[in-house]
């Protein structure tokens, strides 16, 4: 039997709205260790990779590994009847053919139970090796999101580039260009609105600010974003999920062909 | 001319 049990279902609802935008199917892994999930888009050019940790749920069960294939607009839909206060539970037998979302309220007044079907997935994998990045940014989410926001009315790319002086994002267009620099921040009381730059090598790289417009879905999950980039490798944007776990979206660059 | 890489440029698919 598979059961987990998360008193915030506001947490698994700011799950679904990060992932929503990306992904139609997707394949959650569950075992003992918690649940994770890695899919790409359909155009295989952006990744999702969530991982829920097993300590991290109030409740957790899973006497044998599941794989469950799900649709994630019905799932999408099935969170939203739950209010953020409710706690929620998932549930699944061994050899499922659907999971089981419980939602009850705070009182435990009202119990809504929705089933799902699960759907058969062909699984790709990727492989992804442990990356030392040239520079790692850390930045207030919120920041991010509005970068990408403003930014993508000038162009459809967006350029990032890091150096020892912070970071700088810039788009060009039919319009005209767009340039925001962020300098480092000093040491700062409050963390959620420090930008730290981690920098072996300076780097510039180019992305679609369609798919940047996507991951910033995740702003409502972590006050701060992280930012991991190598010349010439997919771009690493990370969101941690409170004390249960993260969300990472990985994006190929564009090249100059 | 930019163009769009895809994942598989970069990691081993299985």
């Amino acid at each position: 039997m598979f059961e987990a049990r998360l008193v915030q279902s506001v947490i698994l609802k700011k799950v679904l709205e990060a992932i929503k935008d990306l992904l139609t199917e997707a394949t959650f892994e569950c075992s003992d260790c918690g649940i994770q999930l890695q899919a790409m888009d359909n155009a295989h050019v952006s990744l999702v990779s969530l991982n829920l940790r097993s300590d991290g749920f109030d409740k957790y069960r899973c006497d044998r590994n599941l794989s469950m294939g799900m649709s994630v607009p019905c799932m999408s839909k099935i969170l939203r009847c739950a209010s953020s206060e409710d706690t929620v539970t998932l549930r699944a037998w061994d050899n499922p053919d659907t999971i089981v979302f419980v939602f009850e309220s705070p009182n435990r007044d009202k119990i809504s139970e929705y089933e799902m079907k699960l759907i058969n997935l062909d699984q790709e994998h990727l492989g992804i090796p442990e990356t030392l990045y040239s520079c790692v940014v850390k930045m207030p989410s919120q920041e991010f999101a509005r970068i990408c926001r403003d930014l993508s009315q000038f162009g459809d790319a967006m350029t990032i580039a890091c150096s020892k002086e912070g970071i700088k994002f810039s788009a060009a267009g039919d319009y005209g260009t767009a340039n925001v620099k962020l300098a480092q921040t000093a040491e700062t009381e409050n963390q959620e609105e420090a930008v730290v730059v981690e920098m072996k090598e300076p780097v510039k790289l180019t992305f679609s600010c369609r798919y940047l417009n996507s991951f910033v879905k995740a702003t409502p999950l972590c006050a701060q974003v992280q930012l991991s980039m190598s010349a010439e490798v997919p771009l690493v944007c990370e969101y941690q999920i409170g004390e249960i776990g993260h969300i990472r979206y990985y994006l190929a660059p564009k090249i100059d062909d | 001319e930019v163009a769009q890489l895809r994942l598989s440029s970069y990691y081993i698919m299985s």
